[in-house]
């Protein structure tokens, strides 16, 4: 085998908020290997815009919608659920431990925790029925698309009558997750097959890696 | 229709994380 020297900066810089690859390989479902490739993809998500190594809002969203400066809902509740401390970045930590629940072997029960939270606009432990609605509104706007009011105000109503079992006008965490098992296409985007492959998207990466294993 | 609000917005936020590894 030939020099397999990469000619990632990955091997010198390390952001600020990087966490040991074995670690956070022993937390999620990722190999160190993974860890590593996810290490190549947040250094490029993380110097898009502002070089600080650190994932800002407008980088996040101009990786996942093309645009910085769009307001999307859904971008900044993703957002905050992944900046677990916080402090305005997503850090490499925080990365891979939140892209993990979308893994095919993470654990079902994180995925449909994670996406009640994502409809938990408040924060508040319950969906309520006025935040899904204003939530429904904000994306229908945002995407330029259109329901009459009666239409959604149908909707979020049969919604509430399949979900709030309790019948108290905001879905638990229990109902959220009988609502689920019922309705499975509702966490269909909590899963992302791509993450099992996620080193064959960085091939330079595996043969350094390989070389230091064998060390 | 079996349609949920919450399909709505699935839809129409087009929550898909896959677009974070688009430009490798």
């Amino acid at each position: 085998m030939g020099c397999v020297c990469s000619t990632s900066s990955s091997e010198k810089v390390k952001t600020p908020g990087y966490e040991d690859p074995t670690i956070l390989a022993s937390e999620t479902p990722f190999t160190v290997s993974e860890v590593d490739a996810l290490y190549e993809l947040y250094l490029k998500l993380s110097n898009s815009i502002i070089e600080d190594g650190l994932i800002h809002k407008e980088e996040f969203q101009l990786a996942l919608f093309r645009n910085k400066n769009e307001k999307n809902l859904f971008a900044d509740r993703i957002f905050d659920l992944f900046d677990v401390k916080r402090n305005g970045v997503i850090e490499f930590g925080e990365f891979v431990r939140s892209l993990g629940v979308f893994h095919p072997n993470a654990a079902l029960e994180d995925k449909i925790a994670f996406a009640f939270r994502l409809y938990d606009l408040r924060q508040t432990g319950y969906i309520e029925k006025q935040e899904l609605k204003e939530m429904v509104l904000a994306l229908l706007h945002e995407s330029d698309l259109y329901l009459s009011d009666e239409m959604i105000e149908s909707i979020v109503d049969k919604t509430f009558e399949d979900a709030d079992t309790k019948e108290d006008g905001r879905i638990d965490e229990d109902e959220w997750k009988a609502f689920v098992s019922q309705h499975p296409s509702l966490i269909k985007n909590m899963t992302l097959p791509y993450l099992k492959d996620i080193t064959l998207a960085f091939p330079s990466f595996i043969a350094r890696t390989e070389v230091e294993d064998s060390e | 229709s079996n349609l949920n609000a919450f399909d709505i917005i699935s839809f129409s936020s087009g929550f898909d994380l896959s677009s974070l590894f688009d430009e490798k």
